[in-house]
């Protein structure tokens, strides 16, 4: 074998094989949680990595919401690996490991990453069926309940920005809206991770207006950047969603920071473009030690800031 | 053709905006980038996955209407199996 099993995509059932094991392999490390299921009823799991100290803050890292973009779901694999074998080697991640519970969902739409192995490698959405419509699925980043389906979203069925029948619709969306709305007063940091582009982005995207401590994003944002580029030719772009992108509304980052997380976060990772979706494994490498690297620097900020 | 492409699309005018989003909601395209058509706007790369079945009809648009587009992946089925090829060690 030449790569490791960090440098490869994975299937679904992969995935929960590796769930499993770093579970029982880690037993005073990292627990299982099942926050609930999918509209096809696959578990929707989440691992808690703590370590020392109960009743510490805590970071949340969802990875692929949408369904075709397959570096997401390896990033979450790469960052838990990264704590595990780096933990009291690298200064960051211990650092952040001693300050902070992480909270990992590596595959937060399985029925569309399943039907992307399956059937269509470009489909987006999660896979729910809808009575008054022949189409299937929802956007799950346009089904929070943050300025719900206005400009940006579409309320038809078989849009790839459809925002569902009502905010949280989705089981998917629901279960981690509960997770996160019972773990608000210690959750410090939001993190969703994306592709592809290369941006660090934070509220708002469902309005024009200014989150209000958007100075503070930026310069976590700016920082995260910076520290990529010292170490990686290519740069990442940051600001807030709606000026940087689009108005997107629905989108769990903006929910997040209205619930009271005040450090939320999307990232949408390798590449620019060259390969969009279907970036090599190959590129898996620098592709995750890049946002590795912004999630260490964001992360540390926030500890020093809390 | 005989593979799945994606093209990289940069409409100019109003009209060569409105014949992407045409295109791209026609012939089992899937837009990458922007996510949905209504984003489509004027001198701003479109990313278009086109399969080969369609490919020749999308071309010979662009082409008629003098659309500027390239290229950007010349053979998606291959890159999608060396997503999928599993020659990984076991993650213990």
């Amino acid at each position: 074998s030449t790569t490791s099993f960090y440098e490869q995509y994975h299937s679904l059932e992969d995935i929960y094989y590796w769930i499993n094991r770093t579970a029982q392999d880690n037993p005073n490390t990292i627990q299982t949680i099942l926050l609930g299921s999918s509209f096809e009823k696959r578990p929707l799991y989440a691992l808690k990595i703590s370590l020392n100290s109960e009743n510490k803050k805590a970071l949340w890292i969802d990875c692929g919401i949408h369904a075709r973009e397959w570096i997401s779901p390896a990033f979450c694999l790469w960052f838990v690996q990264y704590s595990l074998a780096f933990y009291k080697q690298n200064q960051d991640i211990t650092d952040i490991l001693d300050n902070m519970d992480v909270y990992i969902l590596p595959v937060m739409n399985p029925d569309g990453y399943l039907y992307t192995w399956t059937t269509n490698r470009m489909w987006r959405k999660s896979r729910s069926i809808h009575p008054s419509s022949y189409c299937v699925g929802v956007d799950l980043n346009r089904n929070f309940d943050a300025n719900w389906c206005t400009e940006g979203a579409s309320n038809d069925p078989c849009s790839e920005i459809y925002c569902g029948a009502f905010p949280e619709s989705e089981p998917e969306s629901e279960a981690v809206a509960n997770f996160l709305r019972s773990k608000k007063d210690t959750i410090e940091l939001y993190l969703s991770i994306h592709a592809y582009s290369q941006m660090l982005l934070f509220p708002y995207s469902c309005t024009l207006d200014e989150a209000q401590n958007h100075n503070e994003l930026l310069e976590m944002a700016q920082d995260a950047s910076r520290n990529i580029r010292r170490y990686y030719r290519n740069t990442y772009k940051y600001g807030a969603g709606a000026q940087t992108i689009y108005l997107a509304p629905g989108g769990s980052d903006d929910w997040a920071y209205n619930l009271g997380i005040k450090y939320s976060f999307t990232f949408e990772l390798q590449d620019r473009g060259r390969y969009g979706f279907l970036l090599p494994p190959s590129h898996i490498s620098q592709a995750c030690n890049e946002a590795l690297l912004a999630v260490k620097t964001i992360a540390r900020r926030v500890i020093d800031k809390t | 053709e005989t593979h799945d492409q994606i093209l990289s699309i940069t409409p100019t005018t109003p009209e060569q905006v409105g014949i992407v989003k045409n295109i791209s909601t026609q012939y089992e395209t899937a837009l990458w980038q922007p996510v949905d058509a209504q984003y489509i706007q004027e001198e701003t790369q479109v990313h278009l996955f086109v399969p080969a079945n369609s490919s020749a009809t999308v071309k010979a648009l662009l082409q008629r209407h003098n659309i500027a587009h390239e290229v950007l992946l010349d053979n998606t089925n291959h890159l999608i199996e060396m997503q999928t090829r599993n020659d990984s060690t076991d993650p213990r």
